[in-house]
């Protein structure tokens, strides 16, 4: 069973300006961290039960928690999966989602089985691959998309090059900025 | 070394050829355009002077000199365009990069920086900022929200209830920014949105300033023991966005409440391979 309050409690808890301000102990930041990820744990199965309630269809959720350094294990291996958006806020939006993929071509589809518009971009100075579309989400509800791998790799997998290169010995002999 | 340009059907910002910094911003629906520089600077962090031994620590912020100094004068651009998104991926030095991003129908400019780790090997303290400059003439007034609430007026070297003595000419002009800070001259008004609280400023007419990261050295002797000196993994780096919106300043605060809600109350992602089992409350 899901549970709320330990994030509850954590939050309340990191309301305390050394939480957020950098203004504690290093063990002390430490136990924030600690106490934050303690409540988020079963906040994932409060949230799970909930969307199974609502879309009457009980899976094996996963959160990325890591989406922003473009890490998440589930997008990067599946051929095929789900991505179930929720809109906490009281009016619809159109939001851009974004899942680092693998180096390959994808098919969305929105809730009612359309193709949306999908482009795999390869981030520049790396390798990793995301797969941008624009999700519609109702006022406090959920939409879900359905990804899945085409043949083909993703035509958009070179590294575009650099526009600017100079080096250090131009830095220290000219103030006016130059290409090289 | 044409100038670089990513544009929807609202906003344009262009991107000097020679430097790869961004020098302008148009809102294309209003017709306005705005010169506009963005760079990233560092304040040496101060470890006392003659006037006090006050040290630039966790509570304190003090550098020890008026000017910032470039992390890097250029940065190495590499462009990404699509139909979805367009973005100019900026990398200033090994320690600081950052994307600037346009999705279709959008009306902000979204900075995504990535700062850190910051090197201290010069023994120097170091407190990091994004600064936009422009030539808006805002008369020594910024604005900042409190608690994402009540936007305050500030004026430079000022408080509206004593007399002030300013002695600390950057940091006793810093104030909180929970969700915004905006500059304007009354006609036009440039607008940034925080993910995050941070310390920001608009130390000279046109400019804004936001506080991203900092490292220093010394403890400022306020309690906490230890200096402002992160070195497990995780504290080294940060990585936050700054939305920027130029409007009209009659017309502004729609769009900067609006974008700001949708940011606080952003969607959220939750996969699943999809292989489900019917599923019943009983």
């Amino acid at each position: 069973s899901g549970d709320s309050a330990p994030l509850n409690e954590a939050m309340a808890v990191l309301q305390h300006h050394d939480a957020v301000s950098g203004t504690s102990k290093q063990h002390v930041a430490n136990d924030y961290a600690r106490q934050l990820a303690a409540g988020w744990e079963p906040c994932e199965v409060l949230l799970s039960n909930a969307l199974a309630r609502l879309s009457g269809s009980k899976e094996e959720f996963t959160f990325c928690r890591n989406l922003n350094t473009s890490q998440c294990p589930l997008s990067q291996t599946s051929k095929s999966f789900q991505v179930t958006v929720y809109n906490p806020l009281g009016r619809k939006v159109n939001w851009m989602v974004r899942l680092p993929v693998s180096k390959h071509m994808f098919l969305v589809k929105d809730p009612s089985g359309a193709v949306v518009p999908s482009d795999v971009v390869t981030m520049p100075s790396s390798d990793i691959q995301e797969l941008l579309f624009s999700a519609s989400v109702p006022a406090l509800g959920f939409s879900i998309y359905s990804v899945t791998q085409v043949p083909g790799r993703s035509p958009r997998a070179d590294r575009p090059e650099p526009r600017f290169q100079k080096s250090l010995s131009w830095i220290k002999s000219s103030s006016r900025v130059r290409p090289s | 070394s044409r100038v670089l340009t990513i544009q929807n059907e609202y906003i344009s910002a262009s991107f000097d050829p020679d430097t790869g910094l961004l020098v302008e911003m148009k809102n294309l629906e209003q017709d306005l355009l705005l010169p506009v520089r963005q760079a990233f600077y560092w304040y040496n962090a101060s470890t006392g002077n003659t006037l006090s031994s006050q040290a630039s620590g966790a509570y304190i912020f003090r550098p020890s000199r008026q000017t910032p100094l470039f992390i890097s004068r250029w940065a190495q651009t590499r462009l990404v365009k699509t139909a979805l998104v367009q973005e100019v991926h900026q990398n200033f030095s090994a320690w600081c990069s950052q994307v600037v991003r346009l999705y279709p129908g959008q009306r902000h400019l979204e900075l995504e920086w990535t700062v850190g780790p910051i090197p201290v090997g010069d023994d120097w303290g170091k407190e990091v900022i994004s600064r936009f400059d422009t030539a808006l003439e805002t008369k020594g007034l910024f604005y900042t929200d409190s608690n994402g609430r009540e936007i305050l007026e500030r004026r430079r070297d000022y408080r509206p209830t004593w007399k002030l003595n300013q002695t600390e000419p950057v940091a006793g002009n810093y104030y909180p920014v929970n969700t915004r800070i905006y500059i304007t001259d009354g006609n036009m008004q440039l607008t940034v949105l925080t993910d995050r609280s941070q310390g920001g400023s608009s130390l000279s007419d046109g400019s804004i300033e936001l506080m991203v990261h900092r490292r220093l050295l010394r403890d400022d002797d306020r309690g906490v023991g230890e200096p402002l000196l992160e070195t497990s993994e995780s504290g080294l780096w940060v990585r936050g966005r700054h939305l920027v919106l130029l409007d009209k300043a009659r017309t502004a605060a729609v769009g900067h409440r609006l974008q700001a809600e949708k940011e606080l109350l952003a969607p959220q992602l939750v996969l699943a391979r999809g292989s489900g089992t019917p599923y019943h409350l009983e």
